[in-house]
């Protein structure tokens, strides 16, 4: 564990904590999609299945238990309990275009032919664009309120800060492993965007508004 | 060589 590490895993409970907080306070998950939300239960789901055949530590158990209850608990709200608020209109994101290269992926390149490490595999590369229907959703409306904002920046810095604790670990441990590199790399790009939108206009106090 | 995996990230 090192400081670039702690400060990507407390950035992405932070922002599991915003989006959890934004829908019960305003009683609305309007805005966000339920289709992100699903592939990122699916992303964690298949990644944690280990917690029942590896133990790492206590902080790696209760993160682990936390993201996976948190993201059925995300699931709960949008499509059940708030359902009437959920704007499925705009959130039509055609998800099989990435699950499916994503799965032909996992089975091609990944470090070990296994069921839990393709698994693993996979929901490596299922995260790294299980945003894109949330970001699509964003582009079709042109707008986001501003605590979508912050959701949405410290989820995209949680693996930036990941990418920094690569860089530490190849220098001091001479540890590295590929596929959560390339895939981490491809997963902040595609925030790039929103980083710009989010430093020149939502830390301005204005709305997340993209250009007509 | 690329060192063995040891998936102790989140």
């Amino acid at each position: 564990m090192n400081v670039f590490r702690l400060a990507g895993d407390m950035s992405h409970l932070l922002a599991i904590i915003i989006l959890l907080l934004k829908i019960w306070k305003t009683r609305s998950c309007a805005g966000i999609s339920g289709r992100s939300q699903l592939l990122f239960a699916l992303t964690y789901t298949a990644r944690y299945l280990d917690l029942v055949t590896n133990w790492v530590s206590l902080y790696n158990t209760v993160m682990k238990v936390f993201f996976i209850a948190t993201s059925y608990a995300t699931i709960y709200l949008m499509y059940l309990k708030f359902k009437a608020t959920y704007d499925s209109n705009h959130d039509t994101f055609r998800v099989e275009f990435l699950l499916l290269p994503v799965t032909i992926l996992a089975l091609v390149l990944n470090h070990e032919f296994s069921f839990m490490e393709i698994l693993w595999t996979f929901s490596i590369y299922l995260e790294a664009v299980a945003i894109l229907p949330q970001l699509f959703m964003v582009s079709k409306t042109g707008e986001a309120e501003s605590i979508t904002s912050h959701y949405l920046f410290a989820l995209g810095s949680y693996r930036l800060l990941y990418i920094f604790n690569w860089i530490w670990r190849y220098y001091t441990e001479e540890y590295y492993d590929l596929i959560a590199i390339i895939a981490g790399v491809v997963q902040t790009v595609l925030y790039c965007d929103f980083f710009y939108l989010y430093f020149t206009k939502v830390l301005k106090g204005k709305k997340l508004q993209l250009p007509a | 060589e690329e060192p063995e995996p040891d998936h102790d990230e989140l």
